[in-house]
């Protein structure tokens, strides 16, 4: 049986909203290290990878290890209906076709709680490799979206080059071409408003927009994101739950044919 | 010009 008590349930409206509009359905895999879930989106050109650490939880008891398949369409309409303080609890015996969702708020004056019928869900697990990784910037989330948004406006791919300069986003289409560069700053007064470029050796690599644009539909979840980038590989696009674990998406690039 | 990898391309089957 499966007995999840997360005070923050803020977090996984936060984690399911993100991730919702590219993968439609996904396995949530639990066990005694946590929540996990890894799915493509449609186009097999994105990849999610989550993890919810046991630890998150103030209460977690998971007795074997199960997959919950999810329409995530329908979890978001389940955790929707809990206020952003509540305490959420997730309950599920090891063979049953529900999971359940209790909702309580912090004073413990409403209580509510939703069945959501699992479903069957053929998945299939990628192994993701340890790497390397030549490039690594870690950047606030916000700036991260308005470059994604404001380079959309203007054409569909980009290419992100890290160099001893920064990193600069570029693109073009049939308005123009834009650039934006983003520097190393580590003396912002903020430390919301640092950046910092760990750079090995200058790489650059070209994306869809749609997908980095995607991504940051993760944006409330953090206050930095970070991209990870390798020659020919795909971006690692970095957004961390707090202290409790991560929520990671994977980009194919657009590679010379 | 340049075309869009597949994921599974580049991760495969765990």
């Amino acid at each position: 049986m499966l007995e999840a008590r997360l005070v923050q349930g803020g977090m996984l409206k936060k984690v399911v909203d993100a991730v919702k509009d590219l993968v439609t359905e996904a396995n949530i895999d639990v066990s005694s290290s946590g929540f996990q879930l890894q799915a493509m989106d449609t186009s097999h050109v994105s990849l999610i990878a989550m993890h919810l650490r046991s630890d998150a939880f103030e209460h977690f008891r998971c007795d074997r290890a199960m997959s919950m398949g999810m329409s995530l369409a329908n979890l978001a309409k389940v955790l929707k209906c809990a206020g952003n303080d509540d305490i959420v609890t997730l309950k599920a015996n090891d063979d049953g076709d529900t999971v359940t969702f209790m909702f309580e708020s912090p004073k413990e004056d409403r209580v509510s709680d939703f069945e959501l019928k699992l479903m069957d869900i053929d998945s299939e697990h990628l192994g993701i490799p340890d790497t390397d990784y030549c490039a690594t910037v870690t950047m606030p989330s916000g700036e991260y979206a308005r470059i994604c948004k404001d380079l959309s406006s203007i054409g569909d791919t980009v290419v992100i080059s890290a160099t001893k300069d920064g990193v600069k986003f570029t693109t073009s289409g049939d308005v123009g071409t834009a650039n934006v560069t983003v520097r190393q700053n580590t003396t912002a007064d903020k430390k919301e408003d640092q950046t910092i470029i760990d750079l090995k050796e200058p790489v650059a690599l070209t994306f869809a927009l749609r997908y980095l644009t995607s991504f940051a539909k993760a944006t409330p979840l953090a206050t930095h994101v970070t991209l990870s980038m390798t020659r020919e590989l795909p971006v690692m696009v970095e957004y961390a739950i707090q202290d409790m674990g991560f929520l990671r998406f994977y980009l194919a690039p657009k590679i010379e044919d | 010009g340049k075309g869009q990898r597949n994921i599974m391309s580049f991760f495969g089957k765990g």
